[in-house]
């Protein structure tokens, strides 16, 4: 089962995951007593690359009008930061001592800091993405929950007007965001639940038109109601499916037991 | 945006690796 639940976030963090890892277990292990190099060069190129990073973020936060983001983000930001000072401080206990324990220590730490803290600030990130494509699909939700008061061909020109973009943009975020996964059943179910939509999208507005131009004839429409009334709810069952795996990620497996 | 978000974090992946390659370097022997 794959760490990083998805490819961005993989790509980023799992060499320098196993890296800190294989660290640890030196430090553990070892415990050698041999002297620690000078560290000043590396630890300011990550202070440096903090740095950077922080402003990022900041100016995220500051044009995001995502709230959980806004109250996210900086605890992530300040893991980081606080990292990154671990790392500076054990620099400067390793120039005075270079056999200094409580400095390794500090060292462990601000490795494990370094990337739990961009673990966390970049899933922060994605979870507002998800959020984005989520009210994509929550307004053709909306769309479809008013699909059975359209009575007439003009409210259904409407209707097929207004609801059309945002299928099409449901379609390109969902299909962007599958690629994106790296857990496989998740990635499965969209490409179903989305397939599905793409295929009872046209069946429904087809039904829909049926039924408007029965009750303009003054026909029978209870059975074109319904069938109206049933493709409405699959694929409002569908699109809510979608919604659920969106907010999935690996460590939801007990979602799948 | 994304794209910078996703930048600033390899850089700052990629300088944590180094640092790490430089402590092994020495912890590990």
């Amino acid at each position: 089962m794959p760490v990083f639940h998805t490819k961005t976030i993989e790509s980023i963090l799992e060499p320098v995951a196993q890296q800190v890892s294989r660290l640890v277990i030196l430090h553990e292990e070892a415990e050698d007593g041999a002297a620690m190099p000078d560290l000043e060069k590396p630890v300011l190129a990550v202070s440096a690359a903090v740095m950077n990073l922080i402003k990022v973020g900041r100016d995220t936060i500051n044009c995001s009008d995502d709230p959980i983001l806004r109250q996210d983000m900086p605890a992530s930001l300040q893991r980081v930061e606080k990292a990154s000072k671990l790392l500076e401080e054990a620099s400067a206990m390793l120039k005075a001592d270079p056999y200094s324990q409580p400095a390794r220590k500090k060292l462990i730490e601000g490795a494990r800091g370094i990337l739990q803290g961009t673990s966390s600030l970049l899933l922060c990130f994605d979870e507002s993405e998800v959020r984005k494509i989520i009210k994509t699909c929550k307004e053709v939700l909306n769309y479809l929950a008013v699909a059975e008061v359209i009575e007439t061909m003009e409210d259904l020109v409407h209707f097929v007007k207004d609801v059309s973009p945002h299928l099409t943009r449901v379609s390109r975020d969902v299909d962007a965001r599958e690629k994106e996964l790296t857990h496989m059943v998740h990635r499965e179910i969209l490409i179903r639940s989305l397939d599905a939509v793409k295929t009872l999208a046209p069946i429904l507005i087809c039904a829909m038109k049926i039924y408007v131009q029965l009750l303009a004839q003054g026909k029978k429409t209870d059975e074109a109601a319904e069938n109206r009334n049933y493709l409405c709810t699959r694929m409002t069952d569908e699109i809510n499916q979608i919604i659920r795996v969106l907010q999935l990620t690996t460590y939801d497996e007990d979602e799948w037991d | 945006d994304a794209g910078e978000m996703v930048k600033q974090a390899k850089v700052l992946a990629s300088a944590t690796s180094q640092l790490v390659t430089d402590i092994k370097g020495k912890a590990g022997t």
